[in-house]
């Protein structure tokens, strides 16, 4: 789930258009 | 007056943060969720805090040259701005009453998710100061860029780059300012004022954060 994730991953992840977590 | 060249910027800047918006399923958990105990508002608000990141990195790709940046700075911008511009969309969220749900059942369900109100209400004395300048949605959305393309972030390696990026926006926030408040000739100084406190914000997230995990 997004809770478990940190802002760095969600930021790289959104900078690469990754929405699936 | 603004030049052509900074109409057509605050143009492309305006429609990206126009679709900068918290996507509905969050929305609707708000208003549909009777039950309002502390595990489910933790859950709601870190749902909430992802959302809005999200939508910030949509709205940052968009900023004229950003793109362009080393890809870790990338990184180190949105790092060290994420929790500024948070606030700062929250503050306008709450003073525009942008929601289309209650603002006052949002502030229930932060005031009931188990963080102290030593943090809690900083941050809604801020959401008031910054109402007190009642400032546009322009205004809102050249100082979220002002706040994302800070150049003295931690791990900046090309900071003149990011200055380059960033003067524009300041540029035309200034003239915002004169031409939406021509009364308060203080207005620029006060909005820059803002983000000096929007700064100790971003240090006590990271203390309140603690302590709700320890909690």
């Amino acid at each position: 789930p997004a809770s478990n994730l940190g802002l760095e991953d969600i930021i790289r992840k959104a900078l690469m258009g990754n929405y699936d977590d | 007056e603004l030049t052509q060249e900074q109409k057509d910027r605050l143009q492309f800047v305006m429609d990206s943060y126009s679709k900068n918006r918290i996507p509905q399923d969050i929305a609707t958990k708000l208003v549909l969720q009777d039950e309002n105990n502390t595990d489910e508002n933790f859950v709601f608000l870190t749902d909430m805090a992802t959302s809005h990141v999200q939508v910030l990195v949509e709205f940052t790709k968009k900023l004229p040259g950003f793109q362009t940046l080393d890809h870790e700075d990338q990184i180190a911008l949105l790092k060290g701005s994420a929790v500024e511009a948070m606030f700062l969309r929250s503050a306008e969220l709450f003073n525009r009453k942008l929601l289309e749900w209650n603002t006052d059942l949002l502030e229930e369900r932060i005031r009931n998710s188990g963080i102290s109100n030593d943090y809690i209400n900083p941050m809604f004395n801020f959401y008031k100061s910054v109402g007190e300048l009642k400032m546009t949605k322009e205004e809102y959305a050249v100082l979220t860029a002002v706040v994302i393309l800070t150049p003295d972030r931690q791990y900046i390696k090309d900071k003149e780059s990011v200055e380059k990026l960033q003067e524009p926006f300041l540029d035309i926030l200034e003239k915002l300012c004169k031409i939406h408040h021509p009364k308060n000739p203080q207005q620029f100084a006060r909005l820059l004022g803002r983000l000096t406190e929007l700064r100790t914000f971003s240090h006590h997230h990271t203390e309140m954060l603690l302590s709700w995990r320890v909690n």
